[in-house]
């Protein structure tokens, strides 16, 4: 139950573009694993684009590899190439290796395979073999992988050592951050894309997964297995792990960058010694299994710190976690570790008063260290927002409080997912206290109101 | 939450991962905008393709066809000030309010909740053994002063934290209660005045509930609305 699809790496959101050849390009009306199977079928075919809005391709000759070709984002289009010409690994003997790379192991530069000087040989290039330019090739199945004749004229040819896709990118700690272009099982099996679900239906759709790479159908590890595997093109086998070579060097565990008392991020790297959760239930050390029988052994999983019982969170899951020692309880979250300041500081010993309306600093940077704004460029947004004239001293991109924030100088961010945000200032002579009103004029509209019948009375 | 019953709180919000996992509390203070705490999430640029806010049914986990069940994708995550926190999440849509869901009012600017007002807290979390798991369960409590909290608890409250009065029983927020509201009754309105964050142990007896006060932060709620 392969997909046509399965030859092909999608690119999201891009079109190819030609200059010269942009006529040659029909477009045909056909669903997107039909339009595979076309180009598939045909030698010249290296790639299409599938525009979602129209739902037709373009079937094209050439590849972002190409010469005179450029990628141009266009949020309707997706791109497919075919994997032969796009991955910089071979599987198997490399015979259908397609891709662009021309010099040898040793360095030489590769002859082109239409010439036969200074190396005569029996090759001649055809629409088939793929012999084009002077690209490393296999036409005669060596089973060291593609080769090419050499510019040397004292060395005929030479090996190109374009690693196996299983030995490219090797496998460190549990492989979730495995990229690497495997697309088979260990057993052999083709992996099913993730962006399909057929023949197994599956939750890991990767819009729904973007930080997890879920690219094609390469093996990946995204639910914290032991390590990277893939729902199967085998309708009766759903999933299986996938053989990649493990790396050699040390495990990438650098103990300068854990951090032994609060917790960043989702606190992957925490490796304090907080052993409670929040509410003050024991964990469960991670090398028993019980009250919970559970998949996380320290032995499998190196690189997570799973020492003794402490929280930790070997499965990216948002903070750090244990399982309790509570039968009823499976696992808690340990939220009672601080979190890690904010990485970016003030950026000076500039400091303000008050609620920093009378600041006049030069600090540009939101507490996230994203670079301010210039307020003249938010003149109409600001005036509206203040119903204010606009503020002669907003000069620049520097940190202010026209609005008389109570929680100190802002600015508006060059981040568009972040319209304001506060500055990276501190409050001078630390925090102070609040004025808090007792009474105030309280008026309410639609909002906090509810039915009140009593639950009992419900089913 | 332990102790308390099984209730109504038509705000209250669950967050759930990728998975499809309850994780927090939050509450619906707009129709597409949640208020939470920052201690249930990864960073304050987190990638929250995926989750998901949830609510309209009393069930921890409604079956797929439950007719008032509302889900709509977390779009968008915003940090609250330094000290606060707070996060807002926007919703990638609006939800249709309801019977069964309702947004809950913000309090005026840095107001005060007079002590012995009558509030709650209410989510899906752990419950320690008290019942109704799986169901949304409430707690009834007072508010008390910031002064006698301090004299009570044996630390310094903060002015941006809110405090309700001791109980002789174990009643209190959980795990899985986190970023959930504590919701006041004044004029007639349930009134949003604090958050639930993490504290130490669950729903301890004779020790004040300690809650981020919304109020103090209302100018900051009100800047994102706009903005």
């Amino acid at each position: 139950q392969r997909s046509p699809i399965n030859d092909y790496e999608r690119f999201k959101g891009v079109e190819l573009v030609h200059p010269q050849e942009e006529s040659r390009k029909d477009e045909i009306k056909a669903e997107v694993h039909v339009c595979a199977k076309q180009c598939s079928e045909l030698v010249e075919c290296k790639a299409f684009d599938y525009n979602w809005n129209s739902h037709s391709c373009r079937l094209l000759p050439w590849t972002e590899h190409s010469a005179r070709v450029s990628l141009l984002r266009n949020v309707h289009y997706d791109l497919y190439q075919k994997k032969d010409y796009v991955r910089d690994c071979i599987v198997g003997n490399g015979e259908t290796y397609r891709g662009t790379v021309s010099t040898t192991a040793k360095n030489k530069t590769c002859q082109q395979w239409r010439v036969k000087f200074p190396h005569d040989h029996k090759y001649t290039p055809t629409a088939k073999n793929g012999l084009e330019e002077n690209y490393c090739r296999n036409p005669d199945k060596d089973s060291g992988g593609p080769w090419c004749y050499t510019t040397d004229k004292n060395v005929r040819h030479q090996l190109c050592g374009i690693k196996k896709c299983e030995d490219a990118v090797c496998l460190s700690c549990n492989g979730e951050d495995y990229r690497g272009s495997v697309d088979r099982t260990e057993s052999g099996r083709e992996c099913q894309r993730w962006d399909l679900q057929s023949p197994h239906m599956h939750p890991y759709r990767p819009e729904k997964y973007p930080d997890k790479f879920l690219d094609d159908n390469y093996c990946r590890n995204p639910d914290s297995s032991e390590r990277p595997w893939c729902y199967t093109t085998d309708p009766d086998v759903e999933w299986e792990y996938c053989k990649i070579t493990p790396c050699i060097e040390k495990q990438r565990v650098i103990a300068a960058n854990k951090t032994p008392h609060c917790f960043k991020e989702r606190g992957e790297d925490y490796r304090g010694r907080v052993n409670v959760t929040t509410s003050g239930i024991p964990c469960q050390p991670w090398d028993s299994q019980t009250p919970h029988k559970h998949r996380f052994l320290p032995e499998k999983y190196p690189c997570k710190g799973l020492d003794k019982n402490y929280c930790r969170n070997p499965d990216g899951s948002e903070a750090p976690w244990c399982f309790t020692t509570n039968p009823n309880m499976r696992v808690a979250y340990c939220f009672q570790i601080h979190r890690c300041p904010d990485d970016i500081g003030p950026s000076g010993p500039e400091c303000y008063t008050d609620n920093g309306e009378l600041y006049a600093g030069k600090v540009s940077k939101t507490r996230k260290g994203i670079p301010c704004r210039n307020w003249s460029d938010k003149l109409d947004e600001l005036q509206s927002f203040l119903d204010l004239p606009f503020p002669g001293y907003l000069d620049n991109n520097y940190c202010r409080n026209p609005d008389k924030d109570s929680h100190g100088p802002w600015c508006y961010t060059m981040d568009p997912n972040t319209p304001f945000d506060y500055c990276a200032i501190k409050q001078c002579g630390g925090e102070k206290p609040l004025s808090l009103k007792n009474d105030a004029n309280i008026e309410f509209d639609s909002c906090g109101k509810r039915s009140e019948r009593a639950f009992s009375k419900a089913r | 939450i332990v102790g308390g019953l099984p209730g109504n709180s038509p705000w209250t919000v669950s967050l759930r991962n990728r998975q499809g996992d309850h994780f927090c509390g939050g509450s619906l203070v707009k129709e597409n905008w949640v208020i939470s705490t920052r201690q249930c999430f990864s960073s304050c640029d987190a990638d929250l393709s995926g989750y998901e806010a949830v609510m309209g049914t009393l069930f921890k986990n409604p079956s797929p066809q439950d007719p008032d069940k509302q889900s709509v994708p977390i779009s968008r995550i915003v940090c609250g000030p330094s000290d606060s926190s707070l996060v807002m999440l926007k919703l990638e849509r609006p939800v249709t309010l309801n019977s069964r869901v309702a947004v809950i009012c913000l309090p005026p600017e840095r107001y005060i909740v007079p002590a012995e007002t009558k509030c709650e807290i209410a989510g899906w979390g752990d419950t320690r053994g008290t019942g109704h798991d799986g169901v949304l369960k409430v707690a009834h409590f007072q508010v008390m002063s910031n002064e006698d909290c301090s004299l009570i608890s044996r630390t310094k409250v903060l002015d941006n934290d809110i405090c309700t009065k001791p109980l002789p029983l174990e009643i209190g927020a959980c795990e899985g209660d986190y970023g959930g509201p504590l919701a006041c009754l004044t004029h007639e309105c349930w009134v949003l005045e604090g958050v639930i964050i993490p504290a130490r142990g669950c729903g301890r007896k004779k020790q004040p509930g300690i809650f981020t006060r919304v109020s103090v932060y209302v100018d900051w709620i009100n800047k994102v609305l706009k903005m």
